[in-house]
């Protein structure tokens, strides 16, 4: 599986939309 | 110092928040500096892990999965169960990214039993969801089937149809 076959994991993906948008809030 | 040290950790929220991942990692640093400097080990935790998102959206994903184990390792010292799980989750993610599917699986795995611990089904669901992509990638059809069919009841009883 090459590196770009990787990203097209589709749970990896869902991963990476949520943590697009969350932080560790002080 | 203190409030120094908070405001760096929001500046670093902000900048990921905007896309900046350089200007949130050069923050983040900072925020974990003064973390250190308190011996604040959940403000350390924060910035690890802050760090470890920041890296992966820079494709640095060696980089990434060294901030997570130490989110890992600080959770652990911290007794935070749920936030021991998040760390393996990204761990796992991480590797399945780096292709090494092994370590993802054993990562996942962690994951798969806090959650189940925690009796968090919809964690548990995606712990299956990623492990039955791990081992399809590996060729373990019947270890992916199997977590593919636990994936498939999870999500029938908490409703998630995509």
């Amino acid at each position: 599986m090459s590196r770009v076959k990787a990203l097209q994991v589709d749970s990896v993906q869902r991963w990476m939309e949520d943590l697009r948008h969350m932080t560790e809030v002080e | 110092r203190a409030a120094q040290g908070r405001t760096y950790g929001n500046l670093g929220n902000t900048h990921y928040l905007l896309g900046n991942f350089r200007c949130a990692v050069a923050s983040h640093e900072q925020r974990l500096l003064i973390a250190k400097e308190f011996g604040d080990r959940s403000a350390e935790r924060r910035a690890y892990c802050n760090l470890g998102n920041a890296y992966i959206f820079l494709g640095e994903f060696e980089v990434a999965s060294e901030h997570y184990k130490r989110t890992l390792q600080l959770a652990r010292q911290l007794k935070d169960r749920a936030v021991e799980a998040q760390a393996c989750y990204s761990l796992g993610n991480t590797y399945t990214l780096l292709q090494d599917y092994e370590r993802a699986i054993d990562y996942h795995l962690k994951h798969l039993i806090i959650a189940q611990d925690l009796n968090d089904r919809i964690g548990e669901g995606r712990a299956c969801w990623s492990l039955g992509n791990a081992h399809t990638a590996l060729g373990n059809h019947d270890q992916a089937m199997h977590f593919a069919e636990k994936h498939l009841e999870i999500s029938k009883e908490t409703g998630d149809r995509s």
